[in-house]
């Protein structure tokens, strides 16, 4: 998708500093 | 029922009893004693004093302890409760369950608008908005103009803050949130539906007979 027709917050919900499932890789 | 406060593993500080824990959050008290097998993990990989430090949250979420990242830091805020710059396990614990699937929505987009309230003024402004796009540019491979950048801000903006004011409420963000649900996706984690099942390597031995 072209990043300039998404949504800023769905952008920013895509950080890796968001993704807390890696909190729970071994 | 077992004594909990027969381990002297469990005496660090902040440790709440799973059963209380369990009480006040969708965890059955398995599932809370397997978050503490996780939350020892997470705790002692830096400093070994029982309490998750920020690099130690950035290292689990990026690998690289020197990693700062302003959504990382932005977890780290809003996890540490007391403010007293550690997260301890009963903040663990009440923070992931936002996160559980069987947690209120309204509790999930009301976590979503705190993150993305950089400045804690109980609301979402423009700039605070451009500063995490920018943040976001930042960390990944993504290449977009200051225009592009201006451009999905307004965009965005205009379309949450309905009041046209400048800023968007907590009432506008759960408007908005209802029209665009995929913005709360990462606010649920189905990992934390059955950790004990999900992670076999944190199930410990229960002492507590789980209520359910």
């Amino acid at each position: 998708a072209n990043p300039v027709s998404m949504n800023a917050f769905e952008l920013i919900s895509k950080s890796q500093g968001l993704n807390l499932s890696s909190l729970f890789e071994k | 029922m077992g004594c909990l406060c027969s381990k002297n593993t469990k005496w660090t500080p902040g440790y709440e009893e799973p059963t209380i824990l369990a009480a006040e959050t969708p965890f059955t008290v398995s599932e809370v004693e397997a978050l503490y097998e996780l939350f020892k993990k997470l705790s002692s990989s830096i400093i070994d004093d029982g309490l998750i430090h920020k690099e130690e949250l950035q290292l689990a979420l990026f690998k690289n302890k020197n990693n700062r990242n302003l959504f990382a830091d932005r977890i780290f805020d809003l996890f540490d409760v007391k403010r007293n710059g550690v997260i301890e396990f009963g903040e663990f614990v009440r923070s992931l369950s936002v996160f559980h699937p069987n947690a209120p929505v309204a509790d999930k987009i009301a976590f979503a608008f705190r993150l993305y309230d950089l400045r804690n003024t109980g609301f979402i402004e423009r700039e605070e908005l451009k500063e995490m796009v920018l943040a976001l540019l930042h960390e990944s491979d993504l290449i977009l103009s200051d225009d592009d950048v201006e451009m999905i801000v307004d965009k965005s903006f205009k379309e949450a803050d309905t009041t046209g004011d400048g800023r968007i409420d907590p009432e506008e963000w759960k408007e908005f949130v209802s029209k665009n649900p995929s913005l709360i996706k990462n606010m649920t984690l189905p990992y934390l539906k059955d950790i004990t099942l999900a992670f076999p390597s944190f199930v410990v031995s229960s002492e507590v007979e789980d209520s359910e």
